[in-house]
């Protein structure tokens, strides 16, 4: 449904008929229908109608709802097109002198349940009072907020809106207490309870981890998504923006964003797949694949789509990172001290990869980096980005096998952490019995 | 494929414009609407009545426009909304 966004700001409102039509339905008849009509919009919402007695006049008098048959050009700037085309219309509530007037054209030939060469009243009439009410046109199906003309019902006396019709007056008025709708289980209706109740309060729970905790580093995963790093540990991340200021120094609880993902479990590796956008994330020996912050249907799968085999032939069961490589573009798992190279712009829809062949390799490959690193990134320039511990490890674009690479500091550079006054240094990868002076 | 004739084609826009699906003609600037936005509307129109969108003034499309409706339009203020987003944004 759509909404005019103009509505009555009271619920008593008062009508009136200034003209009958020249066609063969009799003022009682037009009297009945347009009662009708109006009490199909006051039966689902809390609003009164009362019929005032018109003085014939269009001035002032008359109320708010002033009903009236008019042909071809009649003082409101929209004349009416004769027979066919154009049947009614009505104006949007306010203040204006002519809002809630309600006009038909008199070149139809209007009916009450009449066949096919006649027009039929009473349901023109409750379309242009949903717009005397405050509605649009609506393109949904059915509703008798369509624009086009929908012939006669059945039985004025048994007319129902239609659900969409429902929500929409109920959205401007609410729902009247002893509407049907508010009443499950009476009647036949089968459409779905109008406002579902709402879920029980979530206040914000802030986490009770402390500020060190986001110093600390060793975090779970590490994911590049949109442009943003999201820092895994946990049932918590932490968010830095692109400008590499954080979201917020206190962590969010990953189950209240990405929507789909187990609570008490932590995450093992996350990426942004390249090819469509959907993030895919890694716990235990399950993956999902998420549009946006949702799990998509038919998540968690095995693992065992990957078809990772380690050299010994056993199929891995968990993930230790994950990234894509901005040099080449494909896909890279590790797990237990080797990888797996994916090329995804193949296999598009289906959910069984294959690795490239010759694949696992050794870790130990990425010179200079750690053989079981937390997770991996791809930032800045096409770099890549080893994280362990505290610390990471850039390898710049397309290098592999650097001779040596210096560690810095997660925390201060990525999550806005002091530096400390001393602190110890880590081991070089590939070359333990080194020390180096980080920082 | 026929090309509609002029007729057809001229109240299919005045049509369209009448009903909210494109902006209102601009005698001062005499602005013509381009074929791209004639379709785009058409394929709107379609859309919102529940019929196949073509973009074209085929004959389902042509018998939705001939069948007797309510007067008020059914997209309101589309254009100029977008037009004052725009102008907002600069």
């Amino acid at each position: 449904y759509a909404l005019s966004g103009l509505k009555w700001h009271k619920t008593d409102l008062t009508w009136s008929i200034h003209s009958y039509p020249t066609s063969s339905v009799s003022q009682g008849m037009v009297d009945t229908l347009i009662a009708h009509a109006l009490k199909a919009w006051s039966d689902v919402a809390p609003i009164n109608f009362r019929r005032q007695q018109s003085d014939g006049s269009r001035g002032e008098g008359g109320g708010d709802i002033r009903v009236s048959f008019a042909k071809l050009l009649h003082n409101d700037g929209y004349p009416f097109d004769g027979e066919g085309g154009t049947l009614a219309h009505a104006f949007f509530p306010g203040l204006d002198e002519v809002s809630g007037d309600t006009h038909f054209d008199d070149h139809e030939i209007w009916s009450y349940g009449g066949d096919g060469s006649t027009t039929d009243l009473f349901t023109v009439a409750v379309h242009e009072f949903g717009h005397a009410l405050g509605l649009s046109h609506s393109s949904s199906d059915p509703s008798i907020m369509r624009p086009y003309y929908q012939g006669p019902v059945e039985d004025i006396r048994k007319f129902k809106l239609e659900l969409d019709d429902r929500l929409a007056i109920q959205q401007l008025y609410g729902a009247r207490d002893n509407a049907e709708t508010d009443q499950p289980g009476v009647g036949v209706d089968p459409d779905p309870p109008l406002f579902p109740s709402p879920p029980p309060r979530r206040p914000t729970k802030y986490p009770e981890l402390s500020f060190n905790e986001r110093c600390q580093g060793s975090f779970d995963a590490v994911a590049n998504i949109r442009g943003e790093v999201f820092f895994f540990k946990g049932e918590h991340f932490w968010r830095t923006k692109r400008d590499g200021s954080l979201v917020s120094l206190r962590p969010a609880l990953i189950t209240n964003f990405w929507m789909g993902l187990p609570t008490g479990t932590k995450v093992d590796a996350v990426y942004e797949r390249k090819i469509d956008s959907r993030i895919i994330f890694f716990i235990g020996s399950q993956y999902w694949v998420f549009k946006d912050t949702t799990a998509m249907s038919g998540y968690p799968r095995p693992l065992s789509d990957w078809k990772m085999r380690t050299q010994s032939g056993e199929l891995v069961d968990r993930v230790d990172a994950a990234f894509i490589w901005a040099h080449n573009g494909k896909t890279y798992l590790f797990s237990g001290g080797q990888f797996w190279r994916f090329d995804e712009s193949q296999n598009r829809e289906g959910v069984i990869k294959e690795p490239d062949q010759q694949y696992p390799r050794t870790n130990d490959l990425w010179g200079g980096m750690p053989t079981h690193m937390d997770d991996i990134i791809t930032w800045g320039e096409g770099d890549a980005y080893f994280f362990k511990d505290n610390f990471y490890w850039v390898l710049e674009n397309g290098g592999i096998n650097q001779e040596y690479v210096s560690p810095k500091s997660t925390s201060i550079d990525w999550l806005r952490c002091p530096a400390p006054p001393t602190t110890s240094t880590p081991e070089i990868p590939g070359n333990p019995k080194q020390c180096v002076c980080a920082f | 494929r026929a090309s509609p004739d002029p007729n057809q084609y001229s109240r299919a826009v005045d049509w369209l414009s009448r009903y909210g699906y494109l902006p209102p003609p601009d005698p001062r600037t005499s602005k013509l609407q381009t074929k791209e936005g004639i379709e785009q509307a058409i394929r709107v129109m379609q859309r919102f009545g529940g019929i196949q969108e073509t973009g074209l003034m085929d004959k389902e499309t042509l018998k939705l426009m001939s069948t007797p409706r309510c007067s008020l339009p059914d997209i309101v203020g589309g254009e100029d909304m977008r037009r004052r987003r725009r102008r907002r944004k600069r």
